[in-house]
């Protein structure tokens, strides 16, 4: 923060374009300008109006220089901005001899420093976070996917607090109850002696010394992870993870990302045809992985990377009551568990005798 | 204090910038015949700033991350504060 508590006594603050760019056409710097100052209303009760005459709060202008500090010519300083008060107070400056775009990364995304900029208009200063939308140094990003990290959202909401729930905003996700009886997971797996159940973006750990799982996002653990999971496996052999989502596949090695990845589903033999996994399972007996599509399953051979032949085969073939989806499967102390909606089924593979027909959450501890 | 090999060019372009960007004042007296340079302190400070090994001296990264295109942030110039 600039300290003072620079920062604005209203909610509603106006602003006004006083010029444009020759980079970029009028209807882009229009909408770059609105989208940067909605990076900071979606998270504060904070509210822009745009005017087009008279002096606004937030007074935007592409100059070449000016208020005791000149610009630089191309590179160097792209922009400054001043903290919240009257007059120059929270205008924007922008370096006319800068390249501007609306997404390329071939000159400088717009979007991406004004909503910058804006931040020092409602009274940030720069963050020593290097992902933060408020490091001072520029970095591009895809303006289409932004979303305002954690920092910048901190040091905002400080400032102005959350924003208003409103009939109209999308409810925040919430997180799944893993201990619903209904649930039903997206993947289960093992990974280094523990067991990690997914569920949307979440995940849960279950250590053997642990009374009950430990929740946390799937990102926490692997950063360029996917959400939504299909399926998930460990091979201990190569302490690998495998992901699956759609017809992608991520691997991770603890936590680090394996090289090559993410592959798709043709990488390990499966037709082109499979558009997605429902669930996967690694026999340690036999080294084989078993992939289930639809009331079907293939078995792909680890050791030799190819999809075993006469493959595939329906599932209630080789798991007795098995007549639903399967959606997720692990092995766990000498025994296959197959998940299919709320139920968890125990099987010994070799004989493929169902032992057992238990809860989902049965793993889960849950009381 | 280690010499720093860079030119002139570019210890003047670090100076301009720690003065701009860190508040970089330039003293006489007997600060200065104690060899601690406000410079060599500023400098520190920029590297903790932006996570560099903190040197005190205008290595390569230090150059190379004063390079980068950044913002120029500001407060109101009424309330003649540091930028």
């Amino acid at each position: 923060l600039f300290g003072n508590n620079f920062k604005w006594q209203k909610r509603s603050l106006t602003y006004r374009i006083e010029n444009y760019t020759p980079d970029m056409s009028v209807a882009e710097v229009d909408y770059s300008i609105d989208k940067a100052l909605q990076v900071w209303a979606k998270v504060t009760p904070l509210k822009f109006q745009r005017i087009y005459s008279g002096i606004a709060d937030i007074m935007i202008s592409f100059v070449q220089h000016g208020d005791y500090n000149s610009f630089d010519g191309p590179g160097k300083t792209l922009a400054h901005a001043f903290a919240p008060g009257d007059g120059l107070g929270g205008d924007a400056h922008f370096d006319d001899d800068e390249f501007f775009t609306f997404r390329s990364n071939r000159g400088v995304v717009l979007f991406i420093v004004a909503a910058h900029e804006f931040g020092h208009s409602l009274g940030l200063a720069h963050s020593s976070v290097p992902g933060a939308l408020m490091y001072p140094t520029y970095s591009y990003r895809n303006p289409d996917t932004f979303v305002l990290p954690q920092d910048d959202v901190r040091g905002i909401q400080y400032l102005y607090g959350e924003k208003d729930p409103s009939v109209d905003d999308p409810k925040p996700p919430t997180t799944p109850d893993v201990c619903d009886s209904t649930m039903v997971l997206d993947a289960v797996t093992t990974h280094r002696g523990e067991i990690i159940f997914f569920k949307d973006s979440f995940l849960w750990r279950s250590y053997p010394q642990s009374q009950t799982p430990q929740q946390s996002l799937i990102r926490s653990l692997w950063p360029s992870a996917p959400v939504d999971i299909d399926a998930a496996y460990e091979n201990r052999q190569l302490d690998t993870v495998f992901l699956f989502k759609g017809r992608k596949v991520w691997a991770f090695t603890g936590n680090q990302p394996v090289r090559g990845y993410p592959k798709t589903l043709t990488a390990f033999g499966l037709p082109k045809a499979v558009r997605k996994v429902d669930a996967a399972l690694h026999d340690v007996n036999s080294g084989k992985t078993l992939f289930f599509v639809g009331n079907s399953y293939f078995s792909y051979d680890e050791s030799r990377k190819t999809m075993e032949q006469g493959y595939p085969r329906l599932v209630n073939q080789a798991f007795t009551g098995l007549t639903r989806r399967v959606t997720a499967a692990f092995q766990h102390k000498g025994f296959t568990y197959i998940y299919s909606g709320p139920y968890m089924y125990e099987y010994d593979l070799g004989t493929g005798t169902l032992h057992r027909v238990l809860r989902n959450s049965y793993f889960l501890r849950c009381t | 204090v280690p010499l720093s090999e860079v030119s002139m060019e570019d210890e003047s372009f670090a100076k301009n910038y720690l003065k701009k960007f860190f508040n970089l004042t330039e003293e006489e007296g007997p600060a200065v015949r104690r060899g601690i340079s406000p410079l060599n302190k500023k400098l520190a400070e920029m590297q903790r700033f932006f996570g560099l090994k903190i040197t005190g001296s205008l290595d390569a990264d230090t150059l190379a991350m004063m390079k980068k295109p950044r913002c120029g942030e500001y407060i109101s110039p009424y309330r003649h504060t540091h930028t």
